[in-house]
């Protein structure tokens, strides 16, 4: 057929830059890029069908996170991940969602850390129209989240969203700090945290390998949310992270207004990790 | 010391007597893996190798190493050369002060941290600094400039009701002239670089603030999108040096050989934790050797 990529090293060269510059990582992007050339005219499906089956049978249909029912009430769900990578702004706008949906959500500043953190979250609640428990600076983050879990029960919250402080995944205190929390939450509500999501910048390249295996080392996650989706970054190492860790993509951000949240469609990520 | 892989690669060679046509590409193979996994963007990772082969195979090639020992040296020769290479890395000082200095970068790089860290530095350095607390878009962001400002002794300018981002660069400069500052470090909101309205904002806060340096700031765990994201920034603001931040964690940080390849510039600042005395600056063999693993 005239159509497709070509065969021959030159074609399977640019294909395997293509997937490169997607951040799939030199392993994948050779292994794709020979797959796609031998497939001929199939070529392209065969490899979107092998960068679905990259994902965890439980990850390969659309997420339908944001209108799934809370699991309890109220329901948690813990944020965490590296510094900058849009926990803060993911709380902000899954409050948002949730709200939209007529459910009454308290936000926890789990970031007792970082100067006005707990102030950006503040303006993200109001915007949200939920409600926020802060304490200050420097108070132990177990204790937020142990206050913000019993004041959503007491109050008869529907979601519990806790924000914790950006931490790289190989400072050992921190993550023993996270450990805490998550062992703290499960006091004040047991069965909570029922929502663990990890949050990776969408413009993070291999690193988020080890990100991903150090947090599900110290927590057990249930999701990944990957943002920054509105760049030009194809965060294609989320793939074999995902597979990996066996933990499913919950969510993607795509800006940073409060409807910039959406569910993660994985044809939809895959046909954008493709040339 | 070189990465396990590195070390394999280089281990074929050991057995021959020399580098030669048939067994370098072999052995570059090994290497391009590394340095993909490294995140370094696949273009530089390919010219970066032809230079390497044309020495392993030249003339002029060091007597006296075995061939593993070799290729080695040639590879972390050229990339420190890359890095080193690449312009002086002090900063620019301005003959009149205040010299002006502005940040930019993609969002949560570490840009609001990095200026307060650099006005610590500079006040540690003898010279009064004031910062500018330009991102009037995240929330929080000029409190969060403030509060680490007021930590490392800086005046922090902020705008006043419905005073842009531009106009605030224009009278913080004015100001901080006036009032005798060496530095004035102006903060920046995130934005990416595709996103037109906000690069022509930053072209605007530039023209108003005239900066002596402009640092692109640069998270260490990027991948492969550091390399269009630097060209654009640098073709819309000419980038004058970059700041390579998180480098306290295990990201190997190859989006910076990216970011200098594409710019011409050099790193002139590392981010090694959160604290505000958390910089440093640039070492270029350091940093080569942590690329490589
Ligand atoms: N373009 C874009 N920007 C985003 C997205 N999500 C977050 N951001 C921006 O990324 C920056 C960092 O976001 P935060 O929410 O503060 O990140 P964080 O993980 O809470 O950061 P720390 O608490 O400091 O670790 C902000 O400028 C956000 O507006 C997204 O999906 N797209
Ligand atoms: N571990 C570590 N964290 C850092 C470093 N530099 C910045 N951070 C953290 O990274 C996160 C983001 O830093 P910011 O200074 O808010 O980043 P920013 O570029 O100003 O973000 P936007 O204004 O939203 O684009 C914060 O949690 C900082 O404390 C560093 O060198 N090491
Ligand atoms: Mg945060
Ligand atoms: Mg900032």
């Amino acid at each position: 057929a005239a159509s497709g990529p070509g065969r021959g090293p030159e074609a399977e060269r640019s294909l395997e830059e293509a997937f490169l510059g997607a951040d799939l990582g030199p392993e994948l992007a050779a292994r794709l890029a020979s797959a796609y050339v031998r497939g001929g005219a199939r070529g392209r499906a065969e490899a979107a069908d092998a960068l679905l089956d990259c994902l965890p049978p439980a990850g390969r249909g659309p997420s339908g996170f944001l209108a799934a029912a809370p699991l309890a009430r109220p329901e948690v769900t813990l944020l965490l991940g590296v510094n900058g990578s849009g926990k803060t702004t993911t709380a902000g706008k899954l409050a948002a969602a949730w709200t939209s949906r007529g459910q009454r959500v308290l936000l926890g500043a789990g970031d007792t850390f970082r100067a006005a953190a707990a102030d950006q979250l503040g303006l993200w609640a109001a915007r949200a129209g939920a409600e926020l428990l802060r304490q200050s600076e420097g108070a132990d983050p177990a204790a937020v989240a142990f206050d913000a879990v019993r004041r959503g029960v007491a109050a008869g919250f529907d979601r519990v969203l806790l924000d914790t402080a950006g931490r790289l995944q190989t400072k050992v205190n921190l993550m023993e700090e996270l450990k805490k929390v998550h062992r703290v939450v499960g006091k004040a509500l047991p069965g909570a945290p029922h929502r663990v999501l990890l949050v990776l910048d969408g413009t993070a390249g291999q690193n988020m390998a080890s990100q991903a295996r150090l947090f599900a080392a110290a927590v057990p996650l249930d999701g990944l949310v990957v943002t920054k989706l509105d760049g030009t970054a194809r965060a294609g190492a989320v793939l074999k992270v995902s597979g990996d860790t066996g933990v499913p993509v919950a969510l993607v951000g795509l800006g940073e207004g409060a409807g910039d949240l959406a569910d993660f469609d994985p044809p939809a990520f895959i046909e954008a990790l493709l040339p | 010391a070189l990465t396990g892989r590195l070390q394999e690669a280089f281990r074929r060679l050991s057995g021959n007597a020399r580098i030669d046509e048939g067994n370098v590409d072999g052995a570059l193979k090994e290497v391009r893996q590394a340095l993909l996994e490294a995140d370094v963007h696949y273009r530089v990772v390919q010219d970066l190798l032809k230079r390497v082969r044309e020495r392993a195979l030249g003339a002029d090639v060091p007597r006296g190493l075995a061939p593993d020992q070799l290729l080695a040296k040639l590879v972390q020769d050229e990339l420190t050369a890359m890095m080193g290479g690449a312009g002086p890395r002090h900063l620019a000082w301005a003959s009149l002060p205040p010299t002006v200095i502005l940040l930019c970068g993609l969002q949560g790089t570490g840009k609001t941290t990095t200026a307060a860290k650099l006005a610590r530095r500079l006040i540690g350095e003898g010279r009064r600094t004031a910062l500018a607390a330009a991102d009037l878009q995240r929330p929080a962001a000029v409190e969060q400039l403030s509060v680490l400002g007021k930590s490392v002794g800086a005046t922090v300018y902020t705008a006043e009701p419905g005073e842009g981002a531009p106009a605030l660069a224009a009278r913080a400069r004015r100001e901080a002239l006036r009032a005798g500052f060496d530095a004035l470090i102006i903060d920046t909101a995130g934005r990416l670089a595709v996103d037109e309205a906000l690069m022509a904002e930053l072209k605007a806060v530039k023209a108003a603030a005239q900066p002596h340096e402009v640092l692109l700031v640069l998270d260490a765990m990027q991948g492969q999108d550091a390399l269009p994201t630097a060209t654009r920034f640098h073709e819309a603001v000419g980038v004058d040096g970059l700041v390579l931040t998180k480098l306290d964690g295990d990201a190997r940080g190859g989006a910076a050989l990216s970011a200098l390849a594409v710019t011409g510039k050099p790193v002139k600042f590392l981010g090694v934790g959160e604290k505000t005395e958390a910089l440093e600056p640039f070492h270029p063999d350091r940093l080569a050797g942590r690329i490589l693993g």
